[in-house]
């Protein structure tokens, strides 16, 4: 039986972090990127969703290494740029199911929610477009939620999963 | 010269549905999604950014011709969970760069993020992970911004749009 999806990646080397109450005007995802590309830091997954009024949050997520320096970095343009709170989480992990087929993505992100959900895990934070549904979760969730996917999606655990896919 | 991305994709038939308020809780995402599913509405992307406190924004975007069904499904189910409100935004468009490698990902988000806001244009929405960066914008915006896209990485743009890569 086919496998439904090309794998599963899990990112347990990860922080979160997320700027709250940027002002939601052009320019300001630019400016917040910029000097973290040109300090070297990676940066991984980023979110940012509609604005209720003026502003948003912007959430990116950088290796738990880098993390403590792209802080740093973000205060002094965060405070150019009016932006609100720069708040921290490295207890998080990202999973993402790769490789899924833009006809059965939405039946496919449904079912990874209910998995979730059955096992009473939390999804922080969701990112999902056509080849790629990845959630952020804490990380002790890691332990029941991979091996859960896996066998959901017919995929062979030691084959198909890798740490930074 | 080789292009840097593999194409950019251009969805110019989507409607953004966001669903406020949703408490941040397992099973919230699950149950949000299944109805549409079973009333078969494909769901495109799916962005939530982390709560700041119990309760977070839970957006996707579907066809325009979904649009008023997915939110007839999806009241009944808002005030199950008891969420918050429905907000609809037709005039969107969705633009992604696609087939963006691990170790450009970084620079490549940062340089479109640029490129838009040289152009003034608002980014409304961000979901960026390894492969592809997506961002929702007005659909007006498309006209300036996909043409500077595909010349500043390279593209043809006849090759390499597509509208629902
Ligand atoms: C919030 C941020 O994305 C802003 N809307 C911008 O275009 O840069
Ligand atoms: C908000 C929603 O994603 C919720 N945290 C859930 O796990 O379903």
């Amino acid at each position: 039986e086919d496998a439904e999806i090309r794998g599963i990646a899990c990112n347990r080397d990860e922080t979160r972090i997320m700027i709250t109450a940027v002002p939601d005007i052009p320019g300001i995802a630019a400016k917040l990127l910029a000097p973290l590309i040109t300090n070297g830091i990676h940066v991984d997954t980023i979110v940012q969703n509609i604005a209720a009024a003026d502003s948003t949050d912007l959430t990116f997520t950088v290796s738990r290494l880098d993390a403590l320096k792209a802080v740093e970095i973000l205060r002094t343009t965060v405070e150019n740029i009016g932006g609100g709170e720069i708040l921290l989480d490295n207890t998080i992990a990202k999973i993402s199911l790769i490789g899924v087929g833009v006809r059965t993505h939405t039946d496919i992100a449904a079912r990874m929610f209910q998995i979730l959900a059955d096992l009473n895990v939390n999804i922080l934070l969701i990112a999902a477009s056509t080849m790629r549904i990845s959630v952020i979760v804490k990380e002790e969730a890691v332990e029941i939620a991979l091996p859960a996917l896996h066998k959901a999606f017919g995929l062979d655990a030691a084959v198909s999963s890798a740490d930074n896919l």
